[in-house]
């Protein structure tokens, strides 16, 4: 049996072609290729599903033009806080954390819970807590803040306009 | 928001999700992203699911367990009638999700599945999208946005990734 497979995404919304400028498409189409390529080559070569798709989204994670890790939304308050979840279809073992703050690819945070605890959700400083003890690396909140995204918490105050129309309309 | 499917040579799926969440969230707000279920489900005997979108309405379909239900249940017809033949699995399970024409949905089965739930997350005013992969080698989205950023890749199948919902 030599079949594999793998699907990504990186966000939905208003994406039409007079939003986007060339530049910005050909960056994320990058990133994508990227992100599919790195699944890829774990599959092609015998590994499991799951360490395909923690190191296709850590890739994700780790570019600032997508809403997770690097790049993530602000909260109200000015903060970048990350959910992620991992789930293993053979045997249903499932990990997800909920508003941490500090691990840099917050999905080898999901991971480690369902590895490494006997819990499936971990949430807040002790999902943080959790991932210094697991030895996840950490990031400063200045490594998840962008430009872009502030000045997307910007517009919502200052315009008054809804998170929906932060997040679908402008991206 | 971003996630990936995927299926290995041993027929088993994962599915993962990351987010930063809502721009703007208040109140420790959590949309459906790490909710098993909701924005992420696997199991090998059906699919594996990823989604993007407006979480409330994702948690409230239960959307990734609502596919992979969907899918799972139509396959039922196909699964009693060859299940003398079917291989089983440690458990004593039978392998449905081996690689398998013989046994496999199609394609526009699986489709329209998952086309269903996301035009039912849209009736209740949700916006988003899904991913999934089965294990039957489907590779696909549904969303009901202008556009999704997405890509596949298969063993059979160059990467495409793509943008717009016209791509």
């Amino acid at each position: 049996q030599d079949n594999w497979s793998i699907v990504i995404h990186g966000g939905a919304g208003v994406l039409e072609r007079d939003k986007i400028s060339p530049e910005k498409d050909a960056e994320i189409r990058a990133a994508l290729n990227f992100a599919l390529k790195t699944g890829s080559d774990i599959l092609r070569a015998g590994g499991t599903s799951m360490d395909a798709i923690a190191a296709t989204i850590m890739t994700l994670e780790n570019n600032e033009n997508f809403n997770a890790g690097k790049g993530a939304v602000f909260t109200w308050d000015g903060k970048n806080e990350m959910d992620a979840s991992i789930m293993d279809g053979e045997t249903l073992a499932a990990g997800a954390v909920a508003g941490v703050t500090a691990t840099k690819n917050p999905i080898l945070l999901a991971r480690k819970v369902m590895t490494d605890s006997s819990h499936v959700f971990l949430s807040g400083d002790g999902a943080n807590k959790f991932s210094l003890e697991m030895g996840l690396e950490q990031a400063p909140p200045e490594y998840f803040a962008t430009d872009f995204r502030r000045q997307q918490l910007e517009k919502m105050k200052s315009q008054k306009i809804s998170s929906y129309d932060v997040d679908l309309k402008f991206g | 928001t971003v996630g990936a499917v995927a299926v290995d040579k041993n027929g088993n799926i994962a599915a993962g999700t990351s987010t930063g969440g809502m721009t703007g969230k208040k109140w420790g707000r959590i949309g459906d992203s790490p909710i098993i279920g909701a924005g992420t489900y696997a199991r090998n005997d059906s699919c594996g699911i990823s989604a993007t979108g407006s979480g409330e309405y994702f948690i409230r379909l239960g959307v990734a367990h609502e596919i992979c239900s969907r899918i799972r249940f139509a396959f039922s017809s196909t699964r009693d009638t060859a299940q003398a033949n079917v291989p089983k699995d440690k458990h004593g399970m039978p392998q449905y999700y081996i690689h398998s024409n013989e046994w496999a949905l199609d394609d526009d089965v699986v489709q329209a599945i998952a086309d269903n739930v996301i035009a039912e997350l849209g009736v209740l005013g949700g916006t988003g999208g899904i991913i999934y992969a089965t294990p039957w080698g489907q590779i696909g989205y549904s969303f009901n946005t202008p556009g999704m950023y997405r890509g596949k890749a298969s063993n059979n199948a160059p990467a495409t990734v793509s943008i717009y919902g016209d791509e």
